[in-house]
This record gives C-alpha cells, sequence and structure tokens, in this order.
C-alpha cells in the first residue's frame, strides 16, 4: 500500500 | 483544523474527563475495563513514538501528553488505588488481551505504507484502536446497573469516531490529495462496533430508563 499519511491527527 | 476535528478531538478529551472525574468522585471503578484502558495506552504509546521525532503543533503535543498522562493515571488508579481497586471487576472483565493485539500486530506487518518500526507500530496503533473498546462493551453488557457516567464515556468515545468521520469527508473534500485508506477503513471499522451501543443508549434515554444492554 503505497501511502504517505498525514500524521497530524490524533 | 476544521470543526469537526476539534469537536472529535473535544468529545475524545471530555470521555476520558468524565471517566477520571467518575472514578475520583465515586472512589469507584465499577464497570469500567482495565483491559480497554490498557489497551488504549498501547495504542497512545506506539501511535505517539512521533513526539520524539516530529513536531506537528502545539496542541498536537500537548493533546498527545494529555491522552497518555490520562490513561495512565486511571490504569494506575484501577490497580493501585487503596479504595478504588478494589472495585474493580476483574472476573467480569475477562476479555483476552491477545484475541485483538496478535491478529492487529500481523496485519500492521502485512498492510502498512512502509516496513519501518515507527510505521509498523503507528499502523498497529491504528488498528489497534478500532477495536479496543471491545474489552468495555462486554463489560457493560455483563454488568446489570450500567451507571450513568460509565454509559456516557462509552456515547462520548463513539461519538468522537463519528466526528472523526466527518472530518475526513471535509478534508478530503477541501485538501487536494488527502488519502489515507487505512485510517479511514479503521475508523468505519472502529464506529461500526459503537452502533450497537448506540441504539441501545438512544432508546433508553429516549424513555427514561436506565441503561442496560441484552446479552
Amino acid at each position: 500500500v503505497a501511502e504517505k499519511i498525514a500524521k497530524d491527527e490524533l | 483544523m476544521n470543526i469537526f476535528r476539534l469537536a472529535g478531538d473535544m468529545t475524545h478529551l471530555l470521555s476520558i474527563i468524565v471517566l477520571l472525574l467518575k472514578m475520583n468522585a465515586t472512589r469507584s471503578c465499577r464497570g469500567v475495563s482495565l483491559k480497554t484502558q490498557e489497551l488504549y495506552a498501547v495504542v497512545f504509546v506506539c501511535r505517539y513514538l512521533d513526539l520524539f521525532t516530529n513536531f506537528i503543533s502545539l496542541y498536537n503535543t500537548v493533546m498527545k501528553l494529555i491522552f497518555l498522562a490520562s490513561t495512565f493515571t486511571i490504569i494506575y488508579w484501577m490497580r493501585f488505588h487503596k479504595v478504588i481497586r478494589v472495585t474493580y471487576d476483574r472476573e467480569q472483565d475477562t476479555f483476552r488481551y491477545q484475541f485483538l493485539v496478535l491478529p492487529c500486530l500481523v496485519l500492521a506487518m502485512v498492510l502498512n505504507s512502509e516496513f519501518t518500526v515507527m510505521e509498523v507500530l503507528w499502523t498497529f496503533s491504528i488498528y489497534l484502536e478500532a477495536v479496543a473498546i471491545l474489552p468495555q462493551l462486554v463489560l457493560l453488557q455483563r454488568t446489570n446497573n450500567i451507571d450513568n457516567l460509565t454509559g456516557n464515556y462509552v456515547f462520548l468515545l463513539g461519538s468522537y469516531r463519528a466526528l472523526y468521520i466527518l472530518n475526513w469527508i471535509y478534508r478530503f473534500m477541501t485538501e487536494p490529495n488527502y488519502r489515507q485508506y487505512l485510517v479511514w477503513i479503521s475508523g468505519i471499522v472502529q464506529t461500526i462496533v459503537y452502533i450497537d451501543f448506540f441504539y441501545y443508549y438512544i432508546k433508553s434515554w429516549r424513555n427514561n430508563e436506565k441503561l442496560s444492554l441484552p446479552a
């Protein structure tokens, strides 16, 4: 699964 | 930060405050699942490892620290507080950790966006959060008289998940290239887990009855 996840959520 | 996201975070925060106040005021943790709280502790520790590597915002950092501290406080009280620990329903809270932890760990090793320690642990925390409420729901089902605060705690947690879905829809429509399929699918699963509870919660509220879940 190629996706760059924005980790700005809690 | 949109209104749904903020409302979701605040609801999450409120749910934990409700639980802390309940335990502190009544000196009792009756109906509260230690297993669920410990699973949340694992979720927060695995997910918030990026506190050390990645600064997002002051809000983000403070919220992470609050979630960690409050969850560990609840666990500490349930395990070691002189008065509170006596009220823990040990015999009823029997859900086995490994049934949730192992499948989530395996899934995180297989289905992730990058096979690194940080990323696998982060993904694991996403999967584990989706099912961490299950011991609590099972315990509620076994509790004959669910007190209001425990019911409200679970209701607020479920509301927080529903608000996050609205947040994702909003972000998907307003931010280009905003996609996170693993998070979305886990989040939807997590929200579905609450539907049954919501049904009985709202029913008891409308009929002005005490909440009880059918076995």
